[in-house]
């Protein structure tokens, strides 16, 4: 699997699509 | 989540609600097109894995939005020192599901934390359908809270030793405020932001009571476990997809009409 995050930021389990991001931000 | 807010939609896009025989029973999150984390309590043995659905895209418990997606579980996967070395200890859980997400703004994955990840300043929060009060009211809709992280040589002490929260478990919780996880969030996420990325740091696994500030909620800590989480993904096979037969293909182009049919008579 590539993974996409740099291991600092985590790992992504999936080929096409980065983790951890979100169309919205919190407050 | 006792003290915890209402949650807008698309704010968690990995949360993921687990229901055993049509109720929901735990949390989960979203790692992979096919798979969930989770806490292994939820999948005890005597559980039959084809009474169990996932649900992702979902904020409210009574109503499916336009971006819920339902599941059934192919396989459960559960770490081998769950209640070996702790009655709660390898809390966690991998859930492969039968067919793949289909990702949007509203059904995101999250990222797994590294072994080496630093937890030092950072924001994290936890999420869930569990319990809300003292008196064990319930919310169907998702709840959020800010829980700051509690060392572990602070959460030994409050809970009175090592050996009750061992190198696998994290604690958190806002004991000021009175902010934790409760039941009905096990298996649910705890994440941190780091760099504009959320990384899931925990799984929401134990804990003494809910409202006892002195015993904060304890979690499955994920970068102990993320090297067996990626070789889990990794190594197993995916579902098999079912071929689609002859009568299968005429069973469709005969229920197609059908089903129009039935859509009409209700008119």
């Amino acid at each position: 699997n590539a993974h996409r995050c740099p291991k600092s930021e985590g790992v992504s389990l999936n080929r096409d699509m980065a983790c951890g991001h979100r169309y919205i931000q919190g407050k | 989540i006792v003290g915890g807010m209402d949650v807008p939609e698309r704010k968690w896009p990995w949360q993921v609600s687990v229901h055993y025989a049509g109720i929901h029973i735990c949390g989960g999150s979203i790692i992979n097109e096919y798979w969930i984390l989770s806490a292994a309590h939820c999948f005890q043995k005597e559980k039959s894995t084809e009474a169990f659905d996932m649900y992702v895209g979902l904020v409210d418990l009574n109503v499916a939005g336009s971006h819920t997606q339902w599941f059934e579980v192919n396989k459960v996967i559960i770490h081998p020192t769950y209640e070996l070395y702790h009655p709660v200890g390898g809390d966690i859980a991998l859930v492969q599901l039968k067919s793949r997400i289909v990702f949007s703004d509203s059904v995101l994955p999250v990222c797994i934390a590294p072994p080496d990840v630093n937890l030092q300043n950072v924001v994290c929060w936890a999420t869930g359908w569990g319990v809300i009060s003292q008196k064990g009211h319930t919310s169907d809709k998702l709840q959020e809270a800010q829980m700051p992280l509690i060392s572990l040589l602070l959460c030994q002490m409050l809970y009175g030793g090592p050996s009750y929260i061992m190198s696998d478990m994290l604690c958190a919780g806002d004991i000021r405020n009175v902010k934790t996880v409760c039941e009905g969030d096990s298996g649910g996420p705890l994440v941190c932001e780091f760099n504009h990325t959320w990384l899931q740091v925990g799984v929401v696994s134990w804990g003494r009571g809910c409202t006892y500030p002195m015993f904060p909620a304890v979690y499955a800590r994920v970068s102990y476990f993320s090297e067996w989480i990626h070789y889990h993904v990794e190594h197993t096979p995916l579902p098999l997809q079912p071929l689609p037969t002859r009568s299968s293909m005429l069973a469709a182009t005969l229920s197609a009409p059908v089903t129009m049919l039935a859509f009409l008579l209700t008119l």
